[in-house]
């Protein structure tokens, strides 16, 4: 049930349906969202005023760093489940992964403005073979054939650094509304023949902007 | 945490007074990551003349505040005198989990009051 009273004013007037139920599973602040944070935290930023010579005013619905309008920043894990064992399939293809990102906690009133896929890969010794790279590719699952048509393919000079793919415009047309789940199939193939990789997480960094919360820019004063 | 007023009552003339947000207080601290609360202020005080002109630096003055205080001070009626609202905001981003354990960053306009205003 909703929580009763003022708190529920509260939190109705904060954008979020309702406090969430007892304490969340422990896991680590993604750096990105601890330094977009610190950007427009207002304390944190009087702080790096006196640090630094004062810059331009951060734009309400707006986030610097990634260039998009956005009120909203949420990082989104995988709950899809990874094959650990990355041994190629009787037909010599590497196994494909199903990533299952929920999204039901975003509000139909929002607005993507960037949908970034990260992978993140076992760290793999160079192994004989995989010079040359690898290719991504994404495809939507569907319910019944498992796997739709590919949305898009991406070159992977290595596997030391996350992978980020941008979906918004591929996967998704901008300003559209959000979908409840987002299931999407990878498959990582070497350009050359070689061993097959291991997915470690697979996560989603959406961007929204709620119009409601937006205020238009106040005029400066005369 | 609240500026206590002076002599217990709405005293002094209108203006900003201290009030810190703790996340803890209100039982979010499990789900919010940061910050651990915030100095949200409030206003309080009397608009009565010369209060209700501020100096160069405050908030612009409504002639509406300036006309009621006047009629105030002439003949007390039931107006009463303009009251001490917040007159400048500015806003806070809050980092938490929401129910579905994402990290989720979100920004607020009108969160803190940093400066008040007769009207």
């Amino acid at each position: 049930p909703g929580a009763p009273g003022p708190a529920a004013a509260l939190l109705q007037a904060l954008g979020l349906r309702d406090a969430p139920q007892g304490a969340p599973k422990p896991r680590p602040v993604p750096p990105m969202m601890w330094r977009l944070f610190r950007r427009r935290d207002p304390q944190e930023a009087r702080v790096r005023q006196r640090q630094t010579p004062p810059g331009a005013p951060l734009r309400p619905c707006y986030v610097e760093e990634l260039g998009v309008a956005g009120n909203i920043v949420r990082h989104v894990l995988d709950r899809g489940a990874h094959t650990w064992t990355p041994e190629p399939s009787a037909t010599g293809q590497c196994p494909q992964w199903t990533a299952i990102f929920d999204l039901s906690a975003v509000e139909p009133a929002e607005l993507m403005s960037r949908v970034r896929l990260e992978l993140r890969f076992v760290a793999e010794e160079r192994a004989p073979g995989t010079a040359g790279g690898w290719e991504l590719s994404v495809a939507r699952a569907t319910q019944g054939v498992g796997v739709g048509p590919v949305l898009l393919r991406q070159a992977v000079v290595s596997l030391r650094m996350p992978v980020r793919v941008e979906l918004l415009g591929t996967a998704y047309a901008h300003n559209t509304s959000v979908p409840r789940s987002l299931q999407l199939v990878l498959a990582l193939s070497p350009l050359a023949t070689g061993t097959c990789a291991c997915l470690a997480e697979a996560s989603l960094l959406l961007v929204t902007l709620d119009p409601r919360l937006c205020h238009p820019l106040a005029r400066p004063r005369r | 945490e609240a500026e206590p007023s002076v002599g217990g009552g709405p005293g002094g003339s209108c203006r900003t007074r201290r009030l810190y947000v703790s996340f803890r207080e209100v039982g979010w601290h499990r789900w919010v990551i940061a910050p651990r609360g915030f100095l949200a202020n409030y206003c309080q005080g009397q608009c009565s003349l010369p209060a209700t002109l501020p100096g160069p630096r405050g908030p612009p003055t409504l002639n509406h505040a300036v006309l009621r205080a006047l009629m105030h001070s002439a003949a007390p009626g039931p107006a009463g005198l303009p009251c001490c609202v917040p007159a400048r905001l500015s806003p806070i981003s809050v980092l938490f989990f929401d129910n579905s354990d994402n990290v989720v960053l979100r920004h607020y306009e009108d969160m803190v009051v940093d400066e008040c205003g007769c009207r």
